[in-house]
């Protein structure tokens, strides 16, 4: 019952051929580290530590998510996302849409805009191949531009409160995988995988089910080509993207502005994938054959 | 009188804190959250007769009573961890993509002798 045994890829070795001129307890600290920190590191279901970029910000939904496990006992390994799957969950992940030079609000005739259109690309490879999915979410920020105050939206009321008035305040997101890009016309063959209408006097975060999609970029030999956004107003009509939702930067946050750069990341689009790597059902199968 | 000195009583098998700091390992520059977490660790003797808080299983009694007749044929039960519950950790990885994950028997709710 006491601790005597040696880190695994101890240091003995090494011990005897100090080919550095370092002193051989310094050396031997240095080994006995680096094991540790490898084991804790495959415990975490690492390969190595990550080193990510500075910049990353931490999107406010992985923060509620995290405060709201650390606010209830984990009685088990499942995290709790009331709303977004019955299914075991223990990984959540975020990803970020990937940013390319140009991708202003401003520019016309920017490639990633396409008419009323926005093309968004995500790089899912970092979900593990042993990871079951179980729900994913393109989670995009609707801002009310326009500021209907509730004066506007009372008098409005009162002199029309007919239904297609209150019909005009609604607005259809439809959101697109697109399946293959045509290089000549620049155009996309896509499916439709989510739609929802939305009320644009509210300022909100607007989640769409991508759960197909994310299923197919992760089957082997498929490409990822992104997902496609378009809005279109009560009558159909498709109008700008940019108008409400927050898909790209706007000019003035090109500067280097910290303000507006955490404004910025705080109401980016990102993807949220909630998976299972079985380790709960593993351990639980282990402990039944135990006893 | 007789000159014996009294026999050191070793503390009963309990969990002792134990803080993991994720800064002073230099792991913070990926783990958002949390700063570190309270891991706890068992220690302690598991002495002949075994009381109920002790936890043991009945292999342990076992153990412990043929310790006790003769400590060269078994060693005395261990003092371990027998209840551990899950934390979570909020960390990026090297794509910049944000993670939020529960482990399993990261801390020690209970010890006991085994």
């Amino acid at each position: 019952c006491t601790y005597g045994g040696q880190v695994q890829g101890g240091t003995d070795q090494d011990s005897s051929t100090d080919t550095q001129g370092q002193s051989t307890p310094h050396r031997s600290r240095e080994a006995v580290i680096r094991a540790f920190e490898k084991n804790l590191l495959n415990m975490f279901g690492l390969k190595e530590k990550p080193k990510p970029s500075r910049k990353i910000h931490v999107p406010q939904y992985m923060l509620d998510l995290y405060n709201a496990q650390t606010d209830s006992p984990i009685s088990n390994l499942d995290i709790d996302v009331k709303g977004k799957t019955s299914r075991s969950t223990n990984i959540v992940r975020s990803f970020h849409h990937q940013e390319h030079e140009g991708d202003y609000t401003s520019s016309q005739d920017d490639s990633r805009q396409h008419g009323h259109t926005h093309r968004l690309t995500f790089n899912v490879s970092a979900i593990a191949d042993n990871e079951v999915l179980t729900d994913a979410e393109l989670r995009i920020f609707w801002k009310n531009h326009h500021s209907v105050s509730k004066r506007d939206l009372t008098d409005r009321d009162q002199t029309n409160s007919t239904k297609s008035s209150e019909q005009s305040y609604k607005h259809r997101v439809n959101v697109y995988q697109i399946l293959k890009r045509l290089v000549k016309s620049n155009d996309v063959i896509k499916r439709l995988i989510d739609t929802k209408v939305v009320d644009i006097r509210n300022t909100s975060w607007q989640s769409f089910d991508v759960r197909p999609a994310i299923k197919d970029w992760r089957r082997p030999h498929r490409p990822n080509h992104g997902i496609e956004v378009e809005v279109l107003d009560h009558r159909g009509r498709p109008i700008s993207v940019h108008r409400n939702l927050r898909i790209a930067r706007s000019v003035s946050e090109q500067v280097d502005s910290s303000e507006d750069e955490t404004r910025w990341f705080q109401e980016r689009p990102h993807i949220v994938t909630y998976t299972d790597d079985g380790r709960q059902k593993r351990s639980a199968i282990r402990r039944t054959s135990r006893q | 009188r007789s000159g014996k000195r009294k026999r050191k009583l070793k503390p009963n098998c309990r969990r002792h804190p134990l803080y993991v700091d994720f800064t002073d390992v230099g792991w913070n520059s990926w783990i958002v959250a949390p700063a570190g977490y309270q891991a706890y660790y068992c220690q302690g003797e598991c002495p002949f007769p075994l009381v109920d808080h002790l936890n043991a299983t009945n292999h342990a009694i076992v153990q412990t009573l043929v310790n006790s007749a003769s400590p060269q044929l078994a060693p005395k039960a261990c003092c371990v961890p027998t209840d551990l519950s899950a934390i979570s950790m909020l960390y990026l990885d090297d794509s910049d993509s944000v993670i939020l994950r529960n482990y399993q028997d990261m801390v020690v709710e209970g010890c006991g002798c085994r």
